[in-house]
């Protein structure tokens, strides 16, 4: 007889990988580092729009602010861009009309 | 004035539309 030795290791090296990936940058386009710029669109709305709405904004009188004091603080702005532009925002739901169609007031400002 | 209240009120609905 002769002599078998038999020896079966059976190590596996286990290594586990789990690796977190990391945090991808996430495309933004909300252009807001320079405030200035009259001719960009900040919100979806024209520069006139934005004018026009943060006039409105500004107001504190509950009965709003009328389209004839919008057109005198806004004297670059004809009329009809100022009524385009409330008419604009009017249906966008960011201002609305009070006392009469000729009074507006901000919604996001309360 | 209701009508402000009420204006208001819708103004407010269509900018949660137009926001989603």
């Amino acid at each position: 007889g002769k002599p078998q030795s038999t020896s079966v290791s059976g190590a596996k090296g286990g290594v586990s990988s789990n690796i977190t990936p990391p945090s991808r940058p996430v495309m933004e386009s909300t252009g807001g580092s320079y405030a200035g710029a009259n001719n960009m669109v900040n919100n979806g709305l024209s520069a006139n729009q934005n004018q026009v709405l943060s006039l409105i904004r500004s107001c504190p009188d509950p009965q709003g602010i009328s389209i004839q004091d919008l057109k005198q603080r806004l004297s670059g702005i004809s009329l009809g861009v100022i009524k385009q532009a409330v008419e604009f925002l009017s249906n966008e739901g960011h201002i609305f009309s009070t006392i009469d169609e000729d009074h507006y007031k901000s919604t996001d400002n309360d | 004035l209701e009508r402000i209240a009420r204006n208001k009120r819708a103004a407010l609905e269509r900018l949660a539309s137009a926001q989603t």
